[in-house]
């Protein structure tokens, strides 16, 4: 699997690299898992806020009237009122920083809107100008701010324990300790290897982490730690925190070791690879293998859920005319999954058990957003939306070769708008330079 | 007005101080509730 190197982010501006590049930003209503983004609503451009005066001599922080010209993300194109056309003085922010205000705030809190200087004599009467601007247009509801503050609460705390998936071992769990929590990311340190070194980010709603217990409660494979006692503090995470999956019914027509399908590969997301079903779990979990490169002892089996949208049937790919990875050492190419499922005496898993749902997501292609990558999964970086195929996204690394492309579904929770990474306070890999890669 | 992804916007008096005084303009803002 290729992974990339952390790159000093200094010098990184969203805004600029926006602008300059007239890009479209995924609005953060893409996003249900980032804060405000279920309650985003209709923020759009042409939306007046309150924002700090930054064109002043006064000694004092004074605020003035700025509409809203270009959103991306979290990120707003902001142009002061009174500059009319003028874009020079044009500046983004981050509409969920503190400093941002509804308008009404700065009378409600006593302080006085100050136009900026160079503005300040292009009318003689304000109160006027600002009548006619205002009127009818929209503006922030009164309570965004602790709307804000509310969403970047998160309840996993430090020392709750995990269950996580082995990084060295896909096929079974460990348990974990949360280290660190950042905009719901995770910093799990794996129980055993209490020095820190041996880590795994990922976010809280992240299919690959699950309360204690639950391993064994559907017969997956454990790494059992030989740590006797807790340390003071430490609490197994509730379970009502964990992603919850939707139940299934497996009494009836259900996978069947053996059964052949299309799924998006866990040791390189850029593909989709011939896949089998190794082992039917309880509530609906199956244990996948990739055809032609798993270990002999199934140590690289991985666990979807049978609802998991990196799933798909025989055929998917065909029909969405994307690259099927054929088994490794296969050489009977093209591949045609009719006469493979002859030859290995196999059938394909029914249709009909897959999840076909396909939310409007709203993503389109070349949207920009900030994305983890999986390979490397402590690393948020600027990426584009290339492909759209239903809810899958194909998602590209600026700067980065296309073989570092990943697969991912369009309700991930590894995905963010543009200025997540600024409102969390997690450190953003810029686009990638030809230097910087060497 | 309930906008097309359903969220209500409401009409408010919102207060303006410039320097010059104190008034009152009409603006939309988003219903909380959703």
């Amino acid at each position: 699997a290729k992974s990339k190197s952390v790159i000093p982010v200094e010098g990184f501006d969203w805004g600029r690299y926006i602008c300059s590049n007239n890009l479209v930003g995924a609005p953060v209503s893409c996003f249900k898992h980032v804060p405000m983004g279920t309650c985003w609503g209709d923020l759009a451009e042409g939306v007046r806020v309150e924002v700090l005066n930054s064109d002043t001599s006064l000694s004092t922080k004074v605020y003035w009237i700025a509409g809203v010209v270009k959103l991306a993300g979290f990120k707003a194109l902001l142009r002061y009122e009174g500059f009319d056309n003028d874009t020079s003085r044009d500046f983004w922010c981050n509409l969920c920083i503190p400093e941002v205000h509804p308008v009404g705030w700065c009378a409600s809190s006593g302080r006085p809107l100050v136009p900026p200087k160079s503005i300040q004599h292009k009318y003689s009467n304000w109160k006027a100008f600002l009548v006619k601007r205002l009127t009818g247009a929209k503006t922030l509801p009164p309570d965004f701010a602790s709307k804000v503050h509310e969403n970047l609460q998160f309840p996993f705390k430090k020392l709750m324990r995990v269950e996580v998936v082995d990084k060295t071992h896909l096929c079974r769990t460990r348990v974990a300790l949360v280290e660190q929590v950042i905009g719901g990311r995770l910093k799990l340190v794996y129980e055993e290897s209490m020095d820190g070194s041996d880590d795994f980010w990922c976010h809280m709603y992240s299919p690959l982490i699950h309360f204690i217990g639950w391993s064994r409660s559907i017969g997956h494979r454990f790494k059992r730690s030989d740590v006797s006692k807790k340390i003071d503090g430490q609490m197994d995470a509730p379970p009502q925190l964990f992603a919850k999956v939707k139940d299934v019914d497996q009494s009836g027509e259900w996978y069947k070791d053996g059964m052949k399908l299309e799924a998006i590969d866990p040791l390189n997301l850029s593909a989709i690879c011939v896949a089998t079903v190794r082992k039917v779990l309880a509530d609906g979990y199956l244990m996948i293998g990739i055809d032609g490169s798993e270990a002999a002892d199934g140590s690289d089996w991985f666990c979807y859920h049978s609802t998991s949208p990196s799933i798909f049937p025989a055929g998917f790919c065909e029909i969405n005319n994307i690259e099927l990875t054929p088994p490794r050492g296969y050489t009977k190419l093209p591949f045609k999954w009719f006469d493979y499922l002859r030859e290995m005496a196999s059938i394909a898993a029914p249709v009909k058990l897959f999840n076909k749902e396909v939310p409007n997501h709203g993503f389109r292609q070349g949207m920009k957003l900030e994305a983890v990558d999986l390979m490397e999964p402590r690393l948020v970086c600027v990426a584009t939306v290339t492909r759209v195929v239903h809810r899958l996204l194909r998602i590209h690394f600026d700067g980065w070769e296309d073989e570092y492309d990943q697969w991912v579904d369009c309700e991930s929770p590894d995905l963010y708008p543009v200025g997540w990474c600024q409102l969390t306070g997690y450190l953003l890999q810029p686009p990638a330079q030809a230097v910087s890669k060497t | 007005a309930t906008e097309a992804s359903g969220r209500k916007w409401e009409q408010k008096q919102v207060q303006i101080k410039t320097l010059e005084g104190e008034f009152s303009v009409t603006m939309w803002a988003s219903d909380d509730k959703k």
